[in-house]
């Protein structure tokens, strides 16, 4: 079971991350619009610009975070940004949409001027984590876990996050274990998907790149 | 590093500071 401190800090990483999304508008945009490649880049721009603005919000309500060094904040949110944006869309994209919108939303990322070499996989990701049928706190707590990574670039002090991260872990395996007692390999599938994220983070930069030439 | 993780980085950098207008 889960003890009385980590059910609090659950709860409280769920409020963040129930908080943590972009506005409306933005997102109404993105379904109700018909666009040119020109102005999909200049939505998607927007998008992730706005995402990268949320995902702060949510990674300040980390408990613990704000008391890092400064310049290790930036290096955790620099390095995790695009794996956090990825596991977000995936989660979205999985969402049950009203009819026909998930086709929508996937023929205007296909259109958007990016190759099929970046896309596939980006597909293929999403496809996975929608086959891991995650709940909300596991999507939150894995988003955290993710962002609180100590072995990214540019690091200093690695045993504070550590500290920080190792109590996140602990709450999603014991979360897996409540939840899916049947399924004793969810907690490990839900840490495979980090390591797929950081192929998707690696590649990210090259499909940018393919992404302006187009 | 890139361009791209620069204009990243400032994001970041004006959303930690909590300021969003540019």
């Amino acid at each position: 079971e889960l003890t009385q401190e980590q059910l609090s800090l659950l709860n409280y990483i769920l409020d963040a991350y129930n908080k943590y999304r972009i506005p409306l508008d933005m997102a109404k945009n993105l379904l109700q619009e018909q666009f040119s490649a020109d102005e999909n880049f200049i939505l998607l721009t927007e998008m992730a610009t706005s995402h990268v603005q949320v995902l702060v919000e949510f990674t300040k309500r980390l408990p613990g975070f704000q008391s890092l060094d400064h310049e290790d904040q930036i290096a955790l949110l620099k390095g995790s940004a695009v794996e956090a944006m990825f596991l977000r869309s995936a989660q979205i994209f999985n969402r049950k949409l009203p009819h026909g919108h998930s086709e929508m939303l996937e023929d205007r990322i296909r259109k958007s001027g990016i190759s099929d070499e970046y896309i596939n996989p980006m597909f293929n990701f999403y496809k996975s984590v929608g086959e891991l049928q995650m709940t909300q706190e596991e999507h939150a707590l894995l988003t955290a876990v993710t962002i609180l990574s100590p072995d990214r670039p540019f690091v200093k002090d690695v045993l504070s996050i550590e500290r920080l991260q190792e109590p996140m872990l602990e709450v999603l395996h014991t979360f897996c274990k409540l939840h899916h007692p049947h399924n004793p390999q969810h907690f490990a599938r839900l840490l495979g998907r980090l390591t797929e994220l950081r192929t998707l983070n690696h590649h990210h930069t090259e499909m940018l790149m393919s992404w302006r030439v187009n | 590093p890139s361009g791209n993780s620069i204009g990243l980085e400032a994001i970041i950098r004006k959303a930690l500071m909590g300021k969003y207008d540019d």
